[in-house]
């Protein structure tokens, strides 16, 4: 099974069409293991993707570098994916009235 | 099926226990087509909901992309809320009066028990690519629709990756091989998540389609209906203008096809949980995401063509 431990969900958010293709050239880099939830577009559009931990470092500086803009939409994709199955066995556990 | 619980994520088997139940418990109203298999040999499930012989169709599916576990979800509330209904509300009852309905929950179920076993974040089918060893194929970008433009990857291991050809993916080609047959199919969505937008074609160009400006109606109809119940805000548009250009789409093919009414949702939410959105959240997300449904089978029932 494929755990998440570590992983980011980044949502960025460019303000010009040079940075929208700076993603795009970072979407290319299958190195990275990139997920792209919501693939770079358009500036009037959020960016969200998936970056797996070995990656962080380097998105993390090649946005800083680039100064674009984002936020940590989910700071550890596992710990979210844990809650998802306790919630799905605690609320199966219980008896339906 | 009054005490399955609607309001939490479910595993495949669970979900087609539900279909069986709900067959079982409403004889001569609702029955399960078997239309394919997919790739790893599951039978593609769709729910038929029907009061009358040779009735044209509408046409709901969910979970063509596996990880968007709320629309699975949904579609099992819709399931539901058809029967509940049926006889009850009176647009419901009109509808089906003139109309089959067919709801296929779970569009990708290879991929869906993929999400349940081995990896949360699988979007695509399951079939190995020759010559790669990336599995799976986007079967949102498989359709005979602008197959192979821009739009979509040719690289196995993209998650947009298109295929070796149009509709190589038998979870694609039951739903070709349907529509075809059928042949009466007035309506047809196809439902996704996230990021709360209405769709309608076209995605592989700029051209507006031929009725761009009556879909463009009915999806601010559909969207107003939606946000009266939870003020969840939706924009909507053609799919190339209002997300981006998507090659081999759905809705594409089957507007193509001359299905008039082709939409496709992306449900809650904006950004906060993605692909992940909490299970508190999937009963309003199915209630409001009815109601715009509703909304567009009401128009195709009162604008037959």
């Amino acid at each position: 099974k494929e755990t998440f431990e570590g992983q980011q969900v980044l949502r960025i958010t460019a303000v010009n069409e040079a940075q929208i293709n700076l993603l795009k050239e970072l979407s290319a880099n299958e190195d990275l293991g990139l997920d792209f939830w919501m693939e770079p577009v358009d500036e009037s559009l959020p960016v969200d993707v998936r970056v797996p931990f070995h990656s962080l470092q380097a998105v993390r500086a090649f946005l800083g570098y680039h100064e674009i803009h984002y936020e940590i939409m989910i700071q550890d994709l596992q710990d979210l994916l844990d809650e998802e199955q306790r919630e799905m066995m605690k609320l199966k556990a219980q008896p339906r009235s | 099926s009054d005490d399955y619980n609607y309001a939490i994520y479910h595993t495949l088997n669970e979900i087609n226990s539900f279909i069986d139940m709900l067959v079982q418990e409403n004889p001569g109203f609702v029955s399960k087509i078997v239309i394919g298999k997919s790739y790893e040999g599951r039978p593609l499930n769709v729910l038929k909901f029907s009061t009358g012989a040779n009735r044209p169709g509408l046409w709901i599916d969910t979970g063509i992309h596996s990880r968007e576990w709320v629309t699975q979800a949904s579609g099992t509330w819709f399931a539901k809320k058809i029967v509940t209904d049926y006889g009850r509300d009176t647009e419901l009852t009109s509808i089906l009066k003139n109309y089959d309905i067919f709801l296929e929950i779970v569009t990708n179920p290879d991929g869906f028990q993929f999400t349940h076993t081995s990896n949360r974040m699988w979007r695509k089918t399951r079939k190995p690519n020759s010559g790669s060893s990336c599995i799976g194929v986007d079967p949102n970008r498989n359709w005979d629709a602008g197959f192979g433009g821009p739009g979509a990857s040719s690289s196995p291991c993209s998650e947009t990756y298109r295929g070796p050809y149009a509709h190589s993916e038998s979870e694609v080609k039951a739903i070709v091989d349907f529509v075809k047959s059928h042949g009466r199919i007035k309506a047809f969505v196809s439902i996704h998540s996230y990021s709360q937008m209405l769709l309608y074609p076209y995605g592989y160009t700029s051209t507006p389609c031929k009725d761009n400006a009556e879909l463009h109606e009915v999806a601010g109809k559909a969207i107003t209906a939606l946000k009266s119940l939870y003020n969840t805000q939706y924009s909507y548009g053609s799919i190339i203008t209002t997300i981006y250009q998507a090659s081999g789409g759905t809705i594409d093919w089957t507007y193509n096809q001359g299905i008039k009414y082709s939409f496709t949702f992306e449900l809650r939410d904006t950004g906060r949980y993605g692909f992940i959105l909490p299970a508190s959240q999937i009963l309003p997300t199915a209630q409001e995401t009815w109601l715009a449904l509703m909304a567009i089978m009401k128009h195709a029932n009162n604008n037959p063509y």
